[in-house]
């Protein structure tokens, strides 16, 4: 898993 | 996208609109609790913050849109045009022991310490909970109208056909957040008990009321 934290589920 | 999260989201937006058409045709709010909406209203205000700075696709801007918007609307039409019709003496639950436990506990736990992620998490924090007024309130009453069961179950399937999305992502993509997983799980046991009447009672045409 990436650490980034774009949410891209609602 | 995959099935399980589509659906996910037709079946939010589902609930939604049967709780407007509720409202609207019947011109009452009566049996719906005003703070579980507020609570969903600060929900989405603080989760969707992201509009602003990330764009993920259109139909995902949208959405947002539409749960931020409805949500004030709803709020709006129980507050303002059919006050007269809001239960105020059975919605009593105590919203600050929701928004406050929730707050620490995203200023705790979160996967990354900035004001947009912890506001994020707060939100999923709080969503998982922001239906016990609701389920209070019916508690309190012993009963709700079909059209308000139909909304509920709307409402706590979208959480659990997220999690079969989360099972998927996690086999398909290798993605998983365990912050929403751990949240939409307590989100979705606190509509169990509501669920097993709801296709007991409701789904064979009877009246959803509580035992005494």
């Amino acid at each position: 898993q990436t650490l980034e934290t774009t949410h891209d589920e609602l | 996208m995959n099935i399980f999260r589509l659906l996910g989201d037709l079946s939010h937006l589902v609930a939604i609109i049967i709780l407007l058409l509720k409202i609207w045709k019947t011109r009452s709010c009566a049996g719906i609790s005003g703070k579980s909406q507020i609570l969903f209203a600060i929900v989405y205000t603080t989760r969707y913050l992201d509009l602003f700075t990330t764009y993920v696709s259109t139909y995902n801007t949208f959405m947002k849109l539409v749960f931020i918007m409805t949500s004030i609307v709803t709020i709006f039409l129980m507050n303002a045009k059919f006050k007269a019709t809001y239960d105020h003496n059975h919605d009593t639950f105590r919203i600050e022991f929701l928004i406050l436990p929730a707050l620490v506990l995203a200023l705790l736990i979160n996967n990354e310490f900035t004001i947009i992620e912890v506001l994020w998490t707060f939100s999923i924090y709080l969503e998982s909970v922001a239906i016990l007024p609701q389920l209070f309130l019916v508690s309190k009453t012993g009963e709700a109208e079909s059209i308000t069961s139909h909304y509920l179950f709307a409402l706590g399937s979208y959480r659990g056909l997220y999690l079969l999305n989360w099972v998927y992502r996690y086999y398909a993509e290798d993605h998983y957040d365990l912050i929403a997983i751990v949240a939409g799980l307590v989100q979705t046991i606190l509509y169990c008990d509501f669920f097993y009447l709801y296709i007991t009672k409701v789904l064979k045409g009877k009246k959803l009321q509580l035992p005494a």
